[in-house]
């Protein structure tokens, strides 16, 4: 052990290990997620060579190899709960990403979530046993966060019962989807419904795009990867172009909206359930963004109470790094920025899966405020996140650079967060409709409640600039 | 009001109130823009392009409470003293921090005088001499794994430059002692010089 480390470790005024307990929630479960990581740490089938010493090709195999033996692993061991998966996960990727990811996040949540009874039936199973691999494609090369820009198109054929996906332009190719280039032989597909003649929006629809026995390309299917990336080295982000492919009328997802077999359209109670697997995402970013930040911090603190290097007193030896008041000016701010985004992590979980509950049984009223919440603290955490662990490499000098630092790994693998599932400027601005709207409402004199009911006041306070 | 909301730069219920008041007057400020834009005759989308800079500032301001209104009624959770106390540090320092870097907008709306904003600077430097010799049991309460880390240097030995070594030496680039490159193209080019 560093003598550094030791005496630092010795000279704290508090036991890490209740701090720890805090963070996840009791003793228990710190007890629990110590225990799945054991499992991770001492089995030899996941030992492989460092990643940075291989070939993109490498260590997108290295990636499939090591999330085959996750699946295997977790079911010798029982492992099913979502956190306790997490866990499990979380230690065997270190800052490595899971090319299977969207197949277990967003593919198999807009399954159970956007699937009507008889769809789930079928498609499930079909997840569960990996028989269908799938990705989520709703970006494409030409548009982003603004969905209602999105051109792919699904038009309702009434004499075959089928939907006809098709790319009209080259902006229109679906491009990003983690897993899409190699893994996927299924897609759930956001397109542009067409039925007899009308647009009715935004669709998700179930999409084979490779055989299920040769995993060959399907006819009309065009994919592949998009090439090497600022990070995701290990995750093959794909493209995938239609030309006019033909898919059954059951495959478009009908829980909320339905086509009819004579293709009248069936509208959703509301448009905004289809962002509720949006919701479910932006709040996990939260989490993220503490858990991306807090490993940053972990690193450049440790470090810097290892390092010595310059000099207070002149002919002295050289103090720890972390002595300097402007090293401590640079990481103990984003210290306490990784707690605060720890606890509104948590919170947001807890505030997520309490508002679903509610969805399930049809009560919608605190959507729009969970909506605009989650894309708000996407943002704020993510940018906020984002300059931190840069701040955080820095602060460890020249070797930060290096990637046996673990800090560029973090980076990479953690910036994308500022611009997937929705950009920033974006989800701010999504945050801003629902707070002018919020105002407006208090102005009339309506009572608010939840995190705007401080705009219950404002419209009586007249809050003006102050003269200095 | 003239009379800063803040009395105790110390206190984080009265700094929650500043950042939500700090959120109010945000908001309000760039709804009344957008408004006053369409009473003026504005297409509404124009209107609120024309005001988009202000209504991400009126939601990052939203956020920013937010923030700091969870970590705060966190702390009320936490019994243990010793964690309690650190963690009312980080909240603390987190707070005064979010107002040094945004002091403009806490000045603007009167909720701190100019002379508190001197004392938020110099009470951040204070609590960082505080949090300094808990600093790594602080990240060591994360838990995370070396193997989680990935990192040479925050392993949890600390032991850095003998694993920085031995980390170096696995590059693939040192697989040879000479690379193929010196006789394929650098040996040549010498004999011609």
């Amino acid at each position: 052990m560093n003598p550094d480390l030791s005496r630092e470790r010795a000279t704290a005024s508090f036991n890490p290990e209740t701090i720890t307990h805090i963070l996840d929630g009791s003793p228990e479960r710190t007890r629990r997620r110590r225990e799945i990581e054991r499992l991770v740490n001492d089995d030899p089938s996941f030992q492989h060579e460092d990643p940075n010493f291989l070939s993109r090709s490498e260590r997108y195999e290295v990636a499939i190899k090591k999330s085959a033996v996750m699946v295997q692993k977790m079911r010798e061991h029982g492992i099913s709960d979502p956190e306790e998966i997490y866990w499990f996960k979380r230690n065997c990727l270190g800052s490595q990403t899971d090319p299977l990811g969207l197949h277990y996040s967003m593919f198999t949540d807009m399954l159970n979530k956007q699937c009507s009874d008889s769809q789930r039936q079928k498609w499930l199973p079909l997840a569960r046993n990996l028989q269908a691999i799938g990705t989520y494609a709703q970006t494409e090369m030409g548009h982003g966060t603004h969905l209602r820009g999105l051109e792919t198109t699904a038009t309702y054929d009434p004499s075959t019962q089928e939907f006809i996906l098709n790319s009209p332009t080259v902006s229109s190719i679906k491009w990003w989807p983690g897993g899409l280039g190699k893994t996927s032989n299924h897609a759930v597909v956001l397109a542009q419904l067409y039925t007899q003649g009308e647009c009715k929006g935004l669709q998700a629809f179930i999409v084979p795009i490779r055989h299920m026995g040769t995993h060959e390309p399907l006819p009309g299917v065009v994919v592949g990867d998009i090439g090497p990336k600022f990070g995701f080295d290990e995750t093959d982000n794909g493209f995938l172009k239609f030309d006019k492919v033909r898919i059954p009328r059951e495959n478009m997802l009908m829980k909320y909206a339905q086509v009819e077999p004579d293709g009248t359209y069936v509208k959703p109670v509301s448009d905004k359930l289809t962002y509720g697997t949006m919701v479910f995402i932006r709040s996990m970013i939260v989490g993220d963004s503490a858990r991306s930040l807090s490993r940053a911090c972990t690193i450049a603190v440790r470090y810097s109470a290892v390092r010595h290097q310059s000099e207070i007193r002149a002919g002295e030896p050289e103090p720890q790094i972390l002595d300097f008041q402007t090293q401590q000016y640079k990481l103990f701010p984003l210290l306490a920025t990784a707690y605060a985004f720890q606890f509104v992590g948590s919170y947001m979980s807890q505030t997520y899966h309490r508002i679903t509950g509610d969805i399930q049984q049809g009560n919608l009223n605190e959507l729009p405020e969970l909506h605009a919440l989650s894309a708000g603290l996407k943002a704020f955490t993510t940018w906020a996140a984002n300059t931190g662990i840069e701040e955080c490499r820095m602060a460890c000098g020249g070797h930060g650079y290096s990637r046996c630092s673990g800090i560029p790994d973090i980076y990479v693998t953690f910036t994308p967060a500022c611009t997937y599932e929705g950009e920033n400027t974006v989800m701010m601005l999504q945050t801003a409709r629902f707070l002018v709207k919020s105002y407006t409402a208090a102005v009339s004199g309506e009572r608010l409640s939840g995190m705007v009911s401080y705009l219950n006041n404002v419209s009586s306070q007249r809050l003006q600039p102050q003269p200095l | 009001s003239g009379r800063s909301v803040v009395t105790d730069i110390n206190d984080l219920d009265s700094l929650v109130e500043a950042y939500k008041q700090r959120a109010a007057w945000s908001v309000a400020s760039a709804s009344r823009s957008f408004a006053a834009d369409m009473k003026r005759g504005k297409r509404k989308e124009d209107a609120w392009n024309k005001n988009s800079v202000d209504l991400v500032r009126a939601s990052e301001a939203h956020c920013h409470y937010v923030v700091v209104r969870l970590f705060t009624s966190k702390l009320s959770e936490i019994l243990d003293v010793a964690a309690h106390r650190i963690l009312s540090s980080l909240c603390l320092l987190y707070a005064l921090h979010g107002i040094s870097r945004n002091a403009g907008d806490f000045l603007q709306v009167g909720l701190l005088s100019a002379s508190q904003i001197e004392q938020v600077q110099q009470r951040i430097k204070d609590l960082l001499a505080v949090i300094r010799p808990n600093a790594v049991a602080l990240v060591d309460a994360f838990d995370y794994t070396d193997s989680q880390l990935g990192s040479v240097l925050g392993r949890y030995d600390g032991n850095v430059y003998d694993n920085m070594f031995e980390w170096a030496k696995k590059s693939p680039l040192n697989k040879t002692q000479v690379h193929e490159s010196f006789h394929k193209y650098l040996k040549p080019l010498q004999s011609k010089l």
